[in-house]
C-alpha cells in the first residue's frame, strides 16, 4: 500500500541519514569556526616537494575513506552482500562518496575546501602537479553546493552512489540493484517531501558521470606520479590507499 | 583476498 511504502522510505531515509551523520568526519558547525590559510601558509604547501604533498593528500584521502567504510557498514543491507561485492563497491565508490561529501566542507563564497586544519583554495595544491584535476574537483564541489542539498539528501545520494549496481566484478548484481533502487526511491521521496524542484533528481543523476570522470582522472594522475616516484608510493603511502587505488 | 587485507579487516571490525 502507498502508506506502507511511504513509511518504508521514511525509515530507510532515517537510517541512512543517521549513518551519514555518525560517520561524516566533520560537522558543519565545527567548520564554521575555521579560517582560511594565510598567504605564508599557502606558500609552505606550494614549496613542499611533489612527493611530500602527494603523500599528505593520500593520507587525508585515506582518513576520509575509513569514515566511508564505516558509513557503508551501517547502510541497511550492505553487510548482507557477499564480501567480494562489499569490496568491489567500496573500491569503486569510496572516492566518489568523498567527492560528494566534499560539498559539506566546501565554501563556495571563496572557493576553498577544508584541508589539514583550515580552508584551502586550489593554489594550496599546486605542488601536486595536477592543476586540471584540482580545478575539476573544485568545480564539482561548487556545482554540488549550488544544489543546496540537505544532510538527508546528501546521505541518500551518497548511499545510492556507493550502491551502484553497474560496477565491474559484482557477483550478485541483482541484490545490489535492489538496494540501489530502494535507496533511490527513498531519495526521490525525500526530495518530494522537501518540496524540491522536479529536476533535482535528474541533476543528481548527471553528477554520477562527473564523479566517474573525476575518479578516472585521479587514477591517471596517480599512475603518472607512480611511474616517476614508485618508491614513494610503495614505502610512504598508506596501505589502504594502495589497496584501493594502486593495485598492480 | 590477500589483495584487500585492510579493507577486509575494516569490514570485519564491529561497528564502533
Amino acid at each position: 500500500s502507498p502508506t506502507a511504502t511511504t513509511a518504508a522510505h521514511d525509515h530507510l531515509a532515517q537510517i541512512i541519514s543517521k549513518s551519514h551523520l555518525e560517520t561524516c568526519q566533520y560537522l558543519r558547525e565545527e567548520l564554521q569556526e575555521m579560517s582560511c590559510f594565510l598567504q605564508e601558509e599557502v606558500e609552505k604547501f606550494q614549496n613542499k616537494p611533489q612527493e611530500a604533498m602527494w603523500q599528505l593528500c593520500a593520507v587525508k584521502i585515506t582518513d576520509a575513506i575509513q569514515y566511508v567504510v564505516e558509513f557503508a557498514k551501517r547502510i541497511d543491507g550492505f553487510m548482507n552482500l557477499c564480501q567480494n561485492d562489499q569490496i568491489v563497491l567500496l573500491k569503486a565508490g569510496s572516492l566518489e562518496v568523498i567527492l560528494v561529501r566534499m560539498c559539506r566542507v566546501f565554501d563556495p563564497q571563496n572557493n576553498t575546501v577544508y584541508f589539514d586544519g583550515k580552508f584551502a583554495g586550489p593554489d594550496v595544491f599546486k605542488s601536486l602537479g595536477c592543476d586540471d584535476l584540482i580545478a575539476s574537483v573544485f568545480d564539482f564541489a561548487k556545482s554540488m553546493c549550488s544544489l543546496h542539498l540537505e544532510e538527508e539528501e546528501i546521505a541518500l545520494f551518497s548511499a545510492s552512489v556507493l550502491l551502484s549496481a553497474d560496477r565491474s566484478w559484482l557477483r550478485d548484481k541483482l541484490q545490489v540493484e535492489r538496494l540501489q533502487q530502494k535507496t533511490e526511491s527513498a531519495l526521490q521521496h525525500v526530495l518530494q517531501k522537501n518540496h524540491r524542484d522536479d529536476g533535482l533528481f535528474e541533476k543528481l543523476r548527471t553528477k554520477v558521470s562527473a564523479l566517474r570522470s573525476l575518479c578516472a582522472l585521479h587514477s591517471q594522475k596517480l599512475s603518472a606520479f607512480r611511474a616517476v616516484y614508485p618508491d614513494t608510493v610503495r614505502t610512504l603511502f598508506p596501505p589502504l590507499y594502495k589497496e584501493l587505488f594502486a593495485a598492480d | 583476498k590477500e589483495k584487500h587485507k585492510i579493507l577486509h579487516q575494516l569490514l570485519q571490525n564491529s561497528t564502533s
